[in-house]
């Protein structure tokens, strides 16, 4: 089973 | 003072279709150099990132940088009510609380102007890292769509597996097995049905079938798409507005357990 990651996960706040 | 005007209505009609089933609101940061808008959605797994230069638009003032938060739904009743060849002008003062669009017919013999509030959104930006991808695919953006309709159809998930062979995507499900072979074309007369593969190192991954459908919304405006892959990063689904920018949809993958 694939899990939804989230985009948070790869981009940082500015 | 902010003033953006462009020839027809029914591009920035599409940009919003293009955006509103993801977006409910957004914000959109104006400067001399045009306008952008950065926002995730709801769930945080896709981001949506719309560039219109300042020399796309027919005039474009901005004399001091602005950002103009706005509902989408309330956007696009407004955007309703133009004819597609109407011109429209966006316009707002410094520090205003409200945005005036105007439509003007083609003949100047009907001018119509609405008024809309603003919003304070407290929106993130994110430093989106830039990135070799492995696979960047050009392809037909009518066909992508379709592949995404078609495949929504037999899982929640769609692999993309790119190699220097083509693109395929896949889904499975209770009903069965469905698998859409893209080779790269060869001679093509026409650039705009054109299948180009860009490939470093061949790339699998998983995405939900539900915000590829959203993103294919933008299909309008543009006859191709381009997707970018690399492993364990975000894809990158790509529509160039002709002559005015360019819309991005970030779609986070899924991944094992």
């Amino acid at each position: 089973k694939k899990l939804q990651s989230s985009i948070r996960n790869y981009f940082t706040a500015k | 003072m902010f003033e953006a005007r462009l020839g027809q209505a029914t591009i920035l009609k599409k940009i919003l279709d293009a955006i509103k089933d993801l977006l409910n609101e957004g914000t959109f940061d104006c400067s001399d150099s045009g306008i952008q808008l950065q926002a995730m959605d709801n769930s945080h797994v896709s981001l949506v990132s719309l560039t219109l230069r300042s020399d796309g638009f027919d005039k474009f003032r901005c004399d001091r940088n602005l950002s103009m938060g706005m509902n989408l739904g309330s956007m696009a009743k407004i955007l309703k009510c133009a004819n597609n060849e109407d011109n429209v002008t966006i316009k707002a003062q410094d520090n205003a609380d409200t945005v005036t669009i105007m439509f003007e017919s083609a003949n100047q013999e009907k001018v119509s102007d609405y008024g809309m509030k603003l919003m304070n959104l407290d929106q993130e930006h994110l430093g989106i890292p830039e990135t070799d991808y492995s696979c960047v695919v050009r392809m037909p953006a009518m066909e992508f769509a379709r592949i995404c309709r078609d495949l929504a159809q037999f899982s929640e998930s769609v692999v993309i597996c790119c190699t220097k062979e083509g693109v395929k995507f896949s889904a499975s499900g209770d009903v069965g097995t469905a698998n859409i072979k893209l080779a790269q074309t060869g001679n093509v007369d026409k650039e705009e049905e054109a299948v180009i593969i860009e490939m470093q190192e061949p790339v699998t991954l998983t995405f939900a079938c539900r915000y590829l459908n959203a993103f294919t919304k933008a299909t309008p405006l543009s006859t191709q798409v381009q997707l970018s892959m690399c492993a364990d990063v975000p894809l990158v689904v790509e529509y160039r507005i002709n002559e005015l920018g360019h819309i991005r949809y970030y779609l986070a993958p899924k991944i094992e357990d």
